[in-house]
């Protein structure tokens, strides 16, 4: 008793074969079976159920579950690809290695597009970057006027929306990204690399090979 | 100066977006 084997731990809902995980993605095997140790700690650290619920991503990311951030939010619904509000495991692995180093910038560029995409609409429009920065100086505590933001955004709006037709579309994006890289930076985790050196402890037990 | 500033420069700075704090201990 008190010792819990892998087989129980596998039994988790939202459970994924790693098999057919490391076939669909960039990871290997023991790669993903080290991003279950991680998957494990914050699917566990709030509500125990082997999900990760919002509260805990919050947790994991801000160190405090309560913390409301509208980015956050973005990527946790990205995240969770079947849309039932909370990110099963295979979930987590399939939207983390948009963010590994080897994953082609087509994947990286078009995943961001969703994420500023607030409403769903195919287009990036000025209101919903409007908002997004607001919500950054917001996060910054950084004060500016209403006309400062309104430049912000039309400065960029004459940079990325080349037909200026008021919304930035897919096309528009991807030339804009593909321009300015440094926009991109966020979307590679280095991490993501060295992902069985952060969590070693399964490889050495799981027996997985590749 | 604002007008010098890329939204999309700004917004990518939020913590939100910072899942590298996922992978600290």
């Amino acid at each position: 008793m008190g010792c819990v084997s892998s087989k129980q731990l596998k039994r988790d809902k939202g459970y994924e074969d790693p098999n057919i995980l490391a076939k669909e993605t960039t990871f290997s095997v023991n790669e993903v079976e080290a991003l279950f140790q991680l998957y494990k700690k914050i699917s566990h650290s709030i509500i125990k159920d082997g999900l990760i619920h919002k509260e805990e991503f919050q947790l994991a990311l801000f160190r405090n579950s309560n913390q409301k951030n509208l980015f956050a939010d973005r990527i946790f619904d990205l995240f969770d690809l079947k849309r039932n509000g909370v990110i099963e495991f295979g979930e987590f692995v399939r939207s983390l290695n948009i963010f590994h180093p080897d994953t082609p910038m087509a994947e990286k560029i078009a995943f961001a597009f969703r994420l500023y995409d607030l409403r769903g609409t195919g287009f990036i429009e000025r209101e919903e970057l409007k908002e997004m920065v607001l919500a950054i100086l917001n996060e910054s505590e950084l004060i500016l006027s209403d006309d400062a933001v309104e430049q912000i955004v039309d400065q960029t709006f004459k940079q990325a929306d080349m037909n200026e037709d008021g919304k930035i579309d897919f096309e528009e994006w991807k030339a804009f990204a593909s321009k300015n890289p440094a926009l991109l930076k966020n979307m590679t985790l280095p991490y993501l690399k060295d992902i069985t050196m952060a969590f070693p402890s399964f490889v050495l037990n799981s027996g997985a090979s590749d | 100066r604002p007008e010098s500033m890329n939204a999309f420069a700004l917004i990518s700075r939020s913590q939100g977006f910072n899942l590298g704090n996922l992978f600290e201990k």
